[in-house]
């Protein structure tokens, strides 16, 4: 559906796009009749490995946050 | 709830941006919710400086990472005025903070809340509703392939590591998913935003959930 993107200037490492055609093929397998399932393949992220994906692109610290207070519904009582 | 509902028809979400080889998804979930914030409170929608958060939330290390919790919390305790991503553009790297007169506009957040609603995701579409686009931490190691469709495996809760916008949910098909906002350009996934399912925690999308107060 989109067009193979061209590996970044002066960089050509078909070994990480090998492995990232096998993973797309890997994660595309698993649940193929599932709805609206979501779809693995190229894109502009192909010629990384997922180690310098990681450390490239997902670098947001996680946090501990506490949990949403909702309001706890209380029956009401028989009642007139 | 209703079925569907998207912050970008009611004309209050900015672009999708790039954030390049930047590790600064931090800073572009903020700043994006802050741009949210600012247009819901009737101001015109803008783009606002994510290099400005990049260089000057002194907790947090720029393009080598950071948190969202940081610089909300700088944001909000500093009372920072945000200025336009025109005159304090993006260049993809750390640079030195830039400061501005006092009597130079900008646009400065109230507070924000934090919350973990694992377990409570109609609770957080509740809070969407209310509040505004949604900053979230998920898991986001499988989407370096993704392409489009609904995400609903190969992502964990608990080992959160990029920071993204949700801007909508869509139940009226199966499953029902969220609508979230990327930093990696339009060209990536869905016109740059992935669909989550909804239920289920998936990527732990529902464990870190900030919204922003004007």
């Amino acid at each position: 559906q989109t067009a193979t993107p061209t590996p970044p200037r002066g960089r050509h490492p078909p070994a990480a796009f090998r492995e990232s055609l096998n993973r797309h093929r890997y994660l595309n397998s698993l649940f193929p009749r599932e709805n609206s399932t979501a779809v693995y393949g190229i894109n502009q992220f192909s010629y990384l490995f997922p180690e310098e994906f990681k450390a490239i692109y997902l670098r947001s610290r996680a946090s501990r946050f506490p949990r949403y207070p909702a309001d706890v519904q209380k029956a009401i009582p028989n009642v007139s | 709830l209703p079925l569907r509902f998207d912050w970008r028809d009611k004309h209050v979400v900015t672009q999708v941006r790039n954030q390049q080889a930047c590790g600064g998804c931090w800073a572009f979930s903020v700043v994006a919710a802050a741009e949210s914030a600012r247009a819901r409170a009737g101001q015109p929608l803008e783009a606002l400086s994510v290099q400005q958060v990049i260089d000057c939330s002194y907790d947090n290390y720029g393009c080598s990472g950071g948190s969202t919790l940081s610089a909300l919390n700088w944001l909000s305790k500093m009372q920072v005025k945000l200025v336009s991503d025109l005159e304090y553009p993006f260049t993809a790297q750390n640079g030195l903070c830039r400061y501005f007169p006092a009597s130079h506009s900008g646009f400065s957040i109230k507070g924000y809340s934090a919350y973990n609603f694992s377990d409570q995701e109609d609770e957080m579409a509740k809070v969407l509703l209310t509040s505004g686009p949604l900053i979230v931490i998920v898991d986001a190691v499988s989407w370096q392939d993704y392409l489009g469709g609904i995400i609903q495996h190969h992502c964990s809760s608990g080992e959160a590591n990029h920071a993204v916008l949700v801007t909508g949910f869509d139940r009226t098909g199966s499953p029902p998913y969220w609508i979230v906002r990327n930093s990696w350009g339009s060209s990536w996934g869905v016109d740059g935003y992935a669909h989550v399912k909804m239920g289920g925690n998936v990527c732990g999308i529902a464990d870190s959930v900030s919204a922003v107060f004007v």
